[in-house]
């Protein structure tokens, strides 16, 4: 799989695809949807579909596309390596979601939960297929968050597909067994090729399964805190065990809307009470900047 | 600009995590 | 001083309280002084972290509106004077060092009337001309303001965070007005509040 365009920039987010098999274009097709690296605090997380017509399922199957999570990562790269030699029924898209578009995000004034981004980030997926002219009819797709909710979103905004969510579809329905190796051969490569770019003394290249519970992986955040930067960009600063431990062996970092919240909380009378007159206010050009004439020096 | 403040003078490695730009 | 760069201690002409400002001697030229101050802020430089500390910034400045304020008082003597026997300050005497710039005679017809006598200079406040001559000031800034794309309309909470096609909604009245309120800055509040209505 070719992650030149990630390398370039792991900051974001970033899309890869095959190109469409032709008899995609021409016969009602099926489409999976399924993701990978949704749990672990460090490196991306992947959505991927993945697509064939009806009328080939079967030859996808016979592929031996079984659940993904019994699979070593040297056979998902065969499958992977078997699924892009019948491109000409198989076709697949996927988003490398970076860990710091994860974090800015969940953490930004505006909040934009891992929910919410999963569910957007499908939805632009299947739309991906459709702009690209793929007939897709039926699309099977992995729970995330409730399953009525998710089944109903996505049926609204695909109505004339048939949309089904179905927890363990990695493991019921071929395409998303297939969507699933995709997002996790991406991912691994994604993981092992990563560009820091930060420049970072004696990296440790063995940080364990990248899981928040794995002893390894703690260890590794703890060892690459930098007190005043924090981690790499590699890290999702949003996850709980991060965040804990800047709290721990970082730098105190005070936000302004966190202390204007507290100041907030005064009387809503005294937004109106005025005490004595009023000053002047400066200009809001220079309020905005923060600007004030200097009364010595 | 980030409203933000670290109430601490102390070493940090700038150049390592900011690369500055025109 | 070696540079010939003196920071002086005079009145601000909106506020009329001491305020710092810059003589570049050998430029001939005055600049205000603003300090940048945001709650919470902390410096990189070099390579370390600083939380105390302040910036400065040296903004130049026509010295009309700080001579300005000297000709509006005077005004109440309703007669014309030489120009040093007005600008006299006891709170603030650095401000003689303001008819040290040459340029200043040149420009001071844009707000006074002018007599001469026996070749000496006597000046008094013009309110009209001093209306027609801010009239300018406010079209020049409410022009740099739209050619530098600054947001004038809708309230924004920090500079930092304007998205940049923000300004493009802004209408001409808009500029004006902020135009105003920008060069009220350095008005006393009546004048400002004429030059509103004018």
């Amino acid at each position: 799989m070719d992650l030149r365009e990630l390398e370039r920039d792991n900051t974001g987010r970033c899309r890869l695809s095959s190109p469409v098999p032709a008899a995609c274009r021409q016969e009602p097709c099926v489409l999976g949807v399924d993701e990978a690296g949704r749990g672990p605090v460090l490196g991306p997380m992947v959505y991927a579909i993945c697509y064939c017509p009806l009328s080939r399922l079967a030859d996808l199957e016979a592929l031996k596309v079984a659940d993904s999570k019994t699979l070593s990562e040297s056979e998902r790269d065969r499958l992977f390596a078997k699924m892009e030699e019948d491109g000409d029924f198989v076709g697949w898209a996927l988003d490398v979601l970076s860990p710091n578009l994860i974090s800015t995000s969940m953490l930004g004034r505006v909040k934009y939960n891992l929910n919410s981004l999963s569910h957007d980030t499908a939805v632009g997926l299947v739309q991906y297929a459709l702009d690209q002219g793929v007939k897709v009819t039926q699309v099977f797709v992995d729970t995330v968050g409730l399953p009525e909710t998710y089944q109903e979103r996505l049926q609204r905004r695909f109505p004339d597909l048939e949309v089904t969510v179905k927890a363990k579809a990695d493991a019921l329905f071929p395409v998303v067994s297939a969507a699933s190796i995709c997002a996790k051969v991406a991912r691994d490569q994604a993981v092992k090729s990563w560009q820091f770019i930060e420049e970072l003394h004696d990296l440790d290249a063995d940080y364990g399964s990248g899981y928040p519970n794995d002893p390894k992986t703690k260890a590794w955040l703890r060892k690459h805190v930098e007190p005043v930067f924090g981690f790499p960009q590699f890290v999702r600063f949003s996850w709980r065990t991060a965040q804990s431990i800047l709290e721990k062996e970082a730098e105190a970092v005070t936000w302004e809307d966190s202390t204007a919240d507290q100041e907030g909380s005064g009387k809503i009378t005294s937004y109106f009470l005025s005490e004595g007159p009023r000053p002047r206010l400066p200009h809001r050009y220079f309020l905005e900047r923060g600007l004030e004439p200097a009364t010595a020096l | 600009l980030l409203p933000c403040a670290v109430p601490r003078n102390r070493p940090a490695p700038v150049s390592r995590f900011f690369t500055p730009a025109v | 001083m070696k540079s010939g760069l003196m920071f002086v201690k005079l009145a601000n002409p909106c506020s009329g309280e001491g305020a710092i400002y810059l003589f570049n001697v050998c430029l001939q030229q005055l600049f205000e002084i603003k300090v940048f101050k945001e709650k919470h802020h902390s410096w990189f430089i070099n390579q370390s972290v600083q939380s105390e500390g302040q910036l400065h910034f040296a903004t130049p400045m026509d010295p009309l509106f700080l001579v300005l304020h000297y000709l509006k008082k005077a005004d109440k003597e309703g007669k014309f004077q030489p120009l040093d026997q007005v600008v006299v300050d006891d709170m603030f005497p650095n401000c003689t060092l303001l008819l040290k710039f040459p340029e200043l005679e040149k420009f001071l017809h844009h707000v006074t009337e002018e007599k001469e006598i026996d070749s000496k200079k006597y000046y008094k406040y013009s309110k009209e001309k001093t209306l027609k001559w801010l009239e300018k000031k406010v079209g020049q800034t409410a022009a740099a303001l739209k050619a530098s794309h600054v947001p004038v309309g809708a309230r924004v909470q920090s500079a930092a965070f304007v998205p940049g096609d923000q300004a493009s909604g802004d209408k001409e009245e808009d500029y004006i007005c902020y135009a105003h309120g920008l060069i009220s800055e350095y008005l006393p509040k009546e004048l400002s509040d004429d030059l509103a209505k004018y």
